[in-house]
């Protein structure tokens, strides 16, 4: 049976594509079965892992309003053990038309529960925002895994972020917990950087992940060759960081 | 009569609310008068101006559901020129609020345009979504400048958002105009930086800022501090960059 973990953070460009992506690839060449869910309208995972989302038939918009035929929507990867559930521009029209539809929060975890069992673990890759998308994400996961870049914006949405799982925690999922918080874009010669991490690890103890990823331009380039960075430079800082993710996220 | 212009991308991190305090900061040292309005729900450009958005006691929200309210909202800062009208975290709420309200897209529209006559510059600074909040902001401007990572997934999402500005221009606001593209964080030891330059300025020409906003750690200080960056360094140059940005953009 799979573990949901939903990648999510409204704050905008943190990592958690990034990290989706390349987590995803880390855990499937330790060969169990990932299925990577691209909730994102942008298609940014999809697009990384060389699809285009243009050319995409059937997509997660598709799946949220008929689920039984998600399963046929899902593509395979270069990495064996790796499947994705691709996104769409069209997705954007989903917030809208959801809203007026029953069980609205509960479409992807329709979607989802059917396909656990034949995953070890399933990662979803949130929007940037606190929107019925995400929400969706919130309430079909098991845990949350927040990416964060240690940039001062980043504290400030911490408690937005904490205030959205509680309320999903009291009215949607009440199992949803906290798996970690991701240190993203980390430069350990800036100050900046050194300073947000000591804040985050004060507030939050343990629920930090060791594993911090290191600002890598191999992290940049990879999407632009379809490929996670394992497959673009394996002997990367940002590859070696994410394989080392990927051993305490499954040690967990 | 203020000029109003919306700093939009759907992308996440790129540098809207950056450019939006900056640019309004460094329009008003000119002696013009600017009034910065925070339409993200994540309230970063409240706080990059020193305002602590939980304490805030009437915000954009409220001046969504009742514009005649608006007025009173506006808060001065440090700089003499420049007001803010200040967001805050209920801002969430009203995305799925709005839905149902007749003339959804043009809230923000009733909300400035009586304030036009009192302003030079109005600038709106966006969600990183393509959602209600973000129609309210394309429908209330009469440009939009959109500020754009020289990173793979910018490229991604271009045609996106040139296809919802073309959406707006055709249903909801026809006399909105592209200002400009400005690349930021922007760093010329990175190959990965200089292709996707090299890309968007083959696809845009002349409507690429020739000022570029390079990558500097002070950017992402001054926020912590509560103030624009000319406040809190003049000489470096993130400060430098977004005067140049100003001088551009007043001559456009
Ligand atoms: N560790 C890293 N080092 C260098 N660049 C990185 C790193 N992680 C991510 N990036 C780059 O930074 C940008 C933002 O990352 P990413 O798109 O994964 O964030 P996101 O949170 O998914 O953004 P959004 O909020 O738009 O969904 C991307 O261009 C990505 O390639
Ligand atoms: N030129 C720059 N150099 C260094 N850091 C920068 C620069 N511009 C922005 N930053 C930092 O990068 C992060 C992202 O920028 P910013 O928050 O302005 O983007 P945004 O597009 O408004 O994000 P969101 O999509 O969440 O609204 C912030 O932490 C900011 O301080
Ligand atoms: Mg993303
Ligand atoms: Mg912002």
């Amino acid at each position: 049976m799979a573990q949901i973990t939903a990648l999510a953070n409204q704050k905008g460009g943190v990592g958690k594509t990034t990290t989706a992506v390349n987590l995803a690839a880390s855990i499937a060449i330790d060969e169990k079965k990932v299925l990577l869910v691209d909730l994102d309208p942008q298609a940014n995972a999809t697009s990384a892992l060389g699809v285009d989302h243009q050319a995409v038939e059937a997509s997660l918009y598709e799946a949220l309003l008929e689920p039984e035929k998600a399963r046929g929507m899902i593509l395979p990867t270069e990495i064996e053990c790796l499947s994705l559930l691709p996104s769409h521009m069209n997705l954007v029209g989903a917030q809208v038309e959801l809203v007026n539809l029953p069980e609205r929060e509960f479409r992807l975890r329709q979607v989802l529960d059917p396909l656990r069992k034949d995953w070890d673990h399933i990662l979803i890759d949130c929007p940037p925002s606190l929107g019925l998308l995400t929400l969706n994400g919130l309430s079909a996961a098991d845990g949350v895994l927040v990416p964060m870049q240690t940039e001062f914006f980043a504290l400030e949405g911490l408690s937005q972020l904490l205030n959205t799982i509680e309320l999903v925690q009291q009215n949607l999922n009440p199992l949803l917990k906290l798996r970690g918080i991701l240190l993203t874009m980390y430069d350990n010669r800036l100050r900046l950087s050194k300073n947000v991490r000591e804040e985050i690890e004060t507030y939050f103890g343990k629920r930090v992940y060791q594993t911090i990823i290191q600002r890598n331009v191999k992290l940049g380039e990879a999407p632009s060759h379809g490929k996670p960075v394992l497959l673009y430079d394996a002997g990367c800082t940002g590859a070696q960081n994410y394989i080392a993710l990927a051993e305490e996220f499954l040690h967990d």
